[in-house]
């Protein structure tokens, strides 16, 4: 993730990708090839989080991020797994 | 989830509440009422129609549930995420809506800590006749919950929702301009109780603890939140030290494979290596990965080179990243990363100058402070330092869980508890009434 003045803790980069995991914004690892979420597309993710909850599109899970992420909220995915691939 | 954009064939469509929330106040008929009013918000609109029936074979099953419920989506206790539904087709599940029986539901609530059952269940009939998540921040299919949306009588659908439900189904026949308008009676549409102005106060189950006049078994920092341990109960807290509700949860509901006949813990904390937490109960203890228990436990503590007897507190130092234990007038260091006890240790608690001894735990905050906790007040000791703060100890139930002094036992009535050079006998606490003011709390 670019710098940033409080570079998140490692608990929350962990938080963050299984919420964006979670609900829609990442594909999940693919258990068959073993391919990882890479740091671009956790990125990409991000800022597509940020977009679609009406914050500063930053790219990094900054306090106002991560409290969004804590807000409480439907369990839905908020991309359609083929809009999420087409974002991206 | 079927993602993809689904609406129903039919128009007529059958709903019912088969489950009830538990520990809301509101009546089963208020929650038939509320459901009723929420899906008229979207039939008032679209040539949709709802009818309440009873039996399994609705179209649209409500259910109030918690934590896993066998549908692959489970509920995650307070807050987090509070409701989902599934989308219109032809597999069984198309339409139904669960609702998290975890949240505190609540409705015409002034109380910020409730979550507005009418706002979240016309979110959700949203998604059971089709709609999505978008991100207008004024539409009510936005994923994040908004409060309380007003009176269900006076409710009116954002336009962009609007548009997208007249996309799906087209305009209902009333509210194009040249329809007449359908006349419907009274006493079609169920009662909505007027809940009394002052009803502020939630009833509480007979063993569910009072957060604003009790010690606490235990006290943690975990990922970033406060956990305040009580029983079989906890309170949580976020970053920002908001209280994320009033009402507690149950341990054995969010950290599971704690033996059920567990009553109480003695003491936790976050491992700062692997970010694994460590539960403490008598001689044994508990690793957690996130809210699973992981294999192989519960061990003995003497795997820390711990005396048989328990903990009374347990914390990881921020300043030097060692893990600290406590017991009686006693404490250890111990090394995570090393996984051993560090030498001359246990020494005597009396190093630490201010804070009380035996402790109910200890934790590190946010701030860089480590807090020490003991019945209803609490020390706090800087950075690297080994004494308590002056102006110490201070009221838990106030500083932390939202309870005003009225609520909680002033910390004069606990005088007897101080300890420390600082702190004086009948010392009057400056934080409340600086310059002579009283300061005074709103807490609902």
């Amino acid at each position: 993730a670019p710098a940033s003045p409080h570079p998140p803790a490692p608990a929350d980069i962990a938080l963050g990708v299984d919420w964006l995991t979670r609900f829609g914004y990442l594909p999940p690892p693919d258990p068959v090839t073993g391919q990882l979420q890479t740091q671009e597309e956790l990125t990409k993710a991000i800022t597509a989080m940020q977009q679609f909850g009406g914050l500063e599109a930053t790219g990094i899970l900054d306090e106002a991020t991560l409290e969004l992420m804590k807000t409480p909220r439907c369990s839905l995915p908020d991309l359609a797994e083929s809009e999420a691939r087409r974002k991206r | 989830y079927a993602q993809a954009v689904t609406k129903w064939n039919k128009r007529n469509l059958s709903w019912r509440v088969r489950t009830f929330p538990k520990e809301s106040q509101l009546g089963h008929d208020t929650v038939r009422a509320l459901m009723y009013y929420a899906l008229k918000v979207w039939s008032d609109i679209t040539p949709l129609n709802f009818h309440e029936v009873a039996g399994n074979n609705a179209d649209i099953q409500i259910d109030f549930s918690k934590a896993d419920h066998n549908d692959g989506y489970p509920f995650d206790g307070p807050g987090g995420t509070v409701a989902h539904a599934f989308f219109p087709g032809d597999h069984h599940t198309a339409g139904d809506t669960h609702f998290d029986d975890d949240e505190y539901w609540t409705f015409r609530s002034s109380d910020a800590h409730g979550m507005d059952l009418f706002a979240v269940a016309v979110h959700e009939f949203g998604h059971a006749i089709g709609l999505t998540h978008i991100s207008a921040i004024e539409s009510i299919m936005r994923p994040y919950y908004q409060g309380p949306v007003g009176d269900p009588l006076k409710y009116d659908l954002p336009y962009e929702d609007k548009v997208r439900i007249w996309q799906l189904y087209g305009v209902r026949e009333s509210v194009s301009p040249t329809a007449k308008p359908e006349v419907t009676r009274a006493d079609d549409h169920p009662i909505l109780p007027e809940l009394p102005e002052n009803h502020s106060s939630i009833p509480l189950r007979r063993d569910m603890p009072n957060r604003c006049n009790t010690h606490f078994d235990a006290v943690a920092q975990i990922r970033g939140e406060a956990f305040f341990f009580k029983g079989k109960y906890f309170w949580r807290l976020t970053r920002n030290k908001h209280l994320v509700s009033l009402q507690p949860a149950q341990i054995h509901r969010f950290w599971r494979g704690l033996p059920l006949n567990l009553d109480s813990v003695d003491a936790v904390y976050e491992r700062t290596n692997d970010h694994k937490i460590v539960f403490f109960k008598g001689d044994r203890y508990w690793v957690f990965k996130d809210n699973n228990v992981e294999e192989g436990y519960p061990r003995p503590i003497s795997d820390f080179g711990l005396p048989p007897g328990g903990i009374d507190a347990a914390f990881s130092w921020a300043h030097n990243d060692k893990t600290y234990f406590f017991k009686d007038n006693l404490y250890w260091r111990y090394d995570d990363h090393e996984r051993r006890m560090d030498p001359s240790y246990p020494s005597e608690t009396t190093l630490w100058k201010g804070i009380p001894s035996p402790l109910d735990d200890a934790m590190r905050w946010s701030d860089g402070a480590t807090y020490f906790f003991r019945g209803k007040e609490y020390w706090k000791v800087l950075d690297s330092d080994m004494e308590a703060e002056p102006g110490y100890p201070q009221s838990i139930a106030r500083d932390w869980l939202v309870c005003s002094d009225m609520q909680s036992d002033s910390p004069e009535a606990a005088g007897s508890s101080r300890t420390g050079a600082r702190s004086r006998q009948g010392q009057h606490d400056e934080s409340r009434s600086e310059n002579g003011y009283e300061v005074c709390s709103c807490t609902s």
